[in-house]
């Protein structure tokens, strides 16, 4: 048996809005510590892996470990019929082939349960090692999205440099070019506000703007995004998932031709 | 131009 509920139901309603513009669908692994995904898009350039500890939801019990594959676009469209005050509780059989959402509204008052077809999904895991990163940039999550935004209009790529004083994206292509440059904040009062750089060596990479685009959908999840970079090895972009867990997104960096 | 590797020329299946 497997029963997890969470008292907001938002939080699983922004986890799928980060991941529907990357994956239609995704293998959620439910096991005693909490639930995981992990998953490539389908052109394989980025991958998605998202972390809900079992502590952090309401109440949680997995007897035993289920993989639960399923269609987002489905998924996406039980999770509209919950309110964002809904409580919700997802449940399944030991191999079954379904899942049962299970939405109760603040007062009782209205109970609905919607019973989704669960899919074999066939996804290759790949092994990601505890890296140290060379840089290391946290900044509020809003001011990043703005950034992609604003950078896309110029080119496919934006150039990420990374120094002591701050972190510079850059973009260019046929209507011209665009710097912003972020400098360190001095003095942190909030630290959702804040840029702060943990630098070992300086880095600049070049990333494709519309992955950098498409991971900034979680912003919803979290008031700071933290970049962590090193030469040569993918992008890590994380955001905090609550007091729950964490989504990070992996994406190599383009090389020359 | 520049190429856009994938993700499996930097981390191992398993």
């Amino acid at each position: 048996m497997f029963e997890a509920r969470l008292v907001q139901s938002s939080i699983l309603k922004k986890v799928l809005e980060a991941i529907k513009d990357l994956l239609n669908e995704a293998t959620f692994d439910c096991s005693d510590s909490g639930i995981q995904l992990q998953a490539m898009d389908n052109s394989h350039v980025s991958l998605v892996s998202m972390n809900l500890r079992s502590d952090g939801f309401d109440k949680y019990r997995c007897d035993r470990n289920i993989s639960m594959g399923m269609n987002l676009g489905s998924m996406t469209k039980i999770l509209k019929c919950a309110a964002n005050e809904d409580v919700v509780t997802m449940k399944a059989q030991d191999n079954a082939d379904t899942v049962t959402f299970v939405f109760e509204s603040p007062n009782q008052e209205k109970v609905s349960d919607y019973e989704m077809k669960l899919m074999n999904l066939d996804q290759e895991h790949l092994g990601i090692p505890e890296t140290e990163y060379a840089c290391v940039v946290r900044l509020p999550a809003g001011e990043f999205a703005r950034i992609c935004r604003d950078l896309s209009q110029f080119g496919e790529s934006v150039v990420i440099s990374c120094t002591k004083e701050g972190v510079k994206f850059s973009s260019a292509g046929d209507i011209g070019s665009a710097n912003i440059k972020l400098a360190q904040t001095s003095n942190v009062d909030k630290e959702e506000l804040a840029v702060t750089v943990e630098m070992q060596e300086p880095v600049t990479l070049t990333f494709a703007s519309r992955y950098l685009n498409s991971f900034t959908k979680a912003t919803s999840l979290s008031n700071v995004v933290q970049l962590s970079m090193s030469p040569d090895v993918p992008l890590v972009v994380e955001y905090r998932i609550g007091e729950i867990g964490h989504i990070r997104y992996y994406l190599a960096p383009k090389i020359e031709d | 131009s520049r190429l856009q590797p994938f993700l499996k020329d930097f981390y191992v299946p398993h």
